[in-house]
């Protein structure tokens, strides 16, 4: 998966992190095994604990990239792309020296292993002394990503040791530089919506917050909209942030909303659950005593299964829900569909540009608060409706039409996907 | 396996701490400016290198003014040239062992701008 390296200049092979001319920068594969030596563990901390730190250093990269990293303690050393170990001076058949305390703490090899000096005290995250085990190793694992070293204040990348401040993440530049190597995040979503929560502010006085919320698969991440990221440590499993529904592939969300209804739910397959805001966690059964799951049919007549997707128009109290090249106008006051529809997705969602449209399979219809308009996601692209504001600047636009498609990840940054082993960390 | 093993296995003790040789002179300056590419490597001493007597080449002045102003300015330092108390010990700190070959990279654009200011960074 890599071109051969040149062979190493007479004085010794460099841990080079300048590409040479032409040379392989980067990895190809999209998913990379590590192990910590057996014969390579520090003396300072506990084997498991080194591993946990590693994993999470390991995962902090693979949550702004579209690479991940397994531990593989089964396969063969030179089957393993990522060595990494622990030595003092003369170790691990390396050509280069450790000097004992002080000074150099650890070296890496651009697309290779990663040696710490053991005459260094390496300490935990939780601990305030010592050098971080979990800063040295995002860092190495910058350098055999490809990163240099940059003197940039708050970077990773810096090549002295900064004692750890209250909490160490990679900030939005060294993402850029790793994303420059290796892409942005890309991918489909199963859905994505934000969720409102009533709290009182310091006065009393009742507010609504939102939170956004993209799932794919078996987990989901939670978007800071004003940060242009997802929230640390994000993605978790579903069935850990979310209590009673289906712990995977969640096909829609729809919060209905009005002056005296506000109610939640997810479908998936024929069924959907309501979701118990205050308490968080799926209810049991509804006011009559049914017991949730219930079918779709029953609850939304007229609305077909499994759905691609939904979203509630507050404006009309209309659920419009998605399925193939259709769409159904659903009246939540007279619990209906309106009479015209199911209609074509293209004529209720006309694109300003014909041909640039979903068509048919959207993935998630997503209202958003933050950017105050509703985003049609299909694969790795968006249409964004037509909103009646677009319309006072440019009233040649059609009504609800769609906007030309462009990139999720140039709107909503590094969702990024991890290895599943650590989706539990 | 190992070929020797003492009577009151002091050979089974993890050996003591072995501490790195502070950088307090020209010398070892150079040698860390060259080794982490500020500076290239000083000429060696020639064919008597091999010989414990061989004197140590001193670093050519000029060159290691220049290497160690360089070194200052991206360490936020007065850019003297001069191997000063501050120079010496940025040098000592604990850093990466990766050489600082390459020149600094552009600054990333900056995230698009958010409307409301930031808050303090959470915990993970």
């Amino acid at each position: 998966f890599l071109r051969p390296p040149p062979p190493p200049p007479p004085g010794g092979p460099q841990p080079e992190v300048a590409a040479p001319r032409g040379g392989t920068r980067a990895f190809a594969k999209r998913t990379l095994s590590w192990r910590l030596l057996g014969e390579g563990a520090s003396g300072q901390l506990a084997v498991d604990e080194q591993r946990h730190i590693l994993r999470l250093a390991f995962r902090m990269w693979s949550e702004v990239m579209p690479l991940d990293f397994r531990e593989d303690l089964a396969a063969p050393g030179a089957a393993v792309d990522i060595k990494l170990g622990f030595g003092r001076g003369r170790h691990l058949g390396c050509p280069r020296v450790f000097d004992g305390s002080g000074q150099e703490f650890a070296h890496a090899w651009r697309l290779g292993d990663i040696h710490f000096d053991d005459d260094e005290h390496f300490t935990p995250p939780t601990s305030d002394t010592g050098i971080s085990l979990l800063k040295v190793a995002v860092h190495e694992i910058g350098h055999v990503l490809g990163l240099p070293h940059t003197y940039r204040t708050g970077s990773i990348m810096q090549p002295n040791y900064i004692p750890q401040e209250p909490v160490f993440e990679l900030d939005w530049s060294d993402r850029k530089a790793v994303q420059k190597l290796y892409g942005s995040c890309e991918g489909s979503f199963d859905t994505a919506f934000d969720w409102i929560r009533k709290e009182r502010n310091q006065h009393g006085a009742v507010m609504m917050r939102f939170s956004t919320y993209f799932f794919r698969n078996s987990w989901y991440w939670l978007y800071e909209n004003r940060n242009n990221r997802t929230r640390y440590g994000d993605p978790i499993q579903i069935l850990r942030g979310w209590h009673g529904i289906p712990t995977q592939n969640i096909d829609a969300f729809v919060h209905l909303w009005t002056w005296r209804r506000d109610e939640r739910y997810f479908f998936k397959g024929n069924q959907y659950w309501r979701y118990d805001s205050d308490k968080d966690q799926a209810y049991t059964e509804d006011e009559q005593g049914r017991s949730y799951p219930k079918l779709i049919s029953e609850g939304f007549p007229g609305i077909p299964s499994p759905l691609d997707t939904a979203f509630y128009d507050r404006r009309k109290q209309l659920i419009y829900f998605f399925k193939e090249s259709l769409v159904f106008a659903f009246d939540v006051n007279r619990n209906q569909v309106l009479d015209s529809y199911p209609m074509k997705i293209t004529e209720v969602f006309p694109g300003i540009e014909p041909e640039n449209h979903p068509f048919r399979n959207i993935d998630s219809a997503y209202y958003s608060y933050a950017h105050n308009a509703i985003f049609f996601f299909k694969g790795n692209a968006y249409w964004k409706v037509v909103s009646d504001r677009d319309r006072q600047q440019h009233s040649w636009l059609p009504s609800n039409g769609l906007f030309p498609k462009q990139s999720i990840s140039e709107r909503w940054f590094d969702i990024c996907d991890v290895h599943t082993s650590t989706l539990n960390m | 396996e190992p070929l020797f093993h003492s009577r009151d296995r002091s050979d089974l003790e993890p050996a003591p701490l072995r501490r790195a040789q502070p950088i307090a002179d020209p010398v070892a300056a150079q040698r860390f400016l060259s080794k982490y590419g500020w500076a290239a490597a000083p000429p060696g001493p020639g064919p008597r290198a091999a010989s414990p007597h061989a004197p140590r080449v001193g670093p050519r002045a000029p060159a290691l003014a220049e290497a160690v102003r360089r070194f200052q300015k991206v360490n936020a330092l007065p850019a003297s040239g001069r191997l000063d108390a501050a120079t010496l010990a940025a040098m000592n700190r604990p850093r990466c062992g990766v050489p600082d070959t390459r020149p600094l990279p552009p600054p990333a654009p900056g995230p698009p701008p958010s409307r409301l200011p930031r808050p303090a960074r959470p915990k993970r």
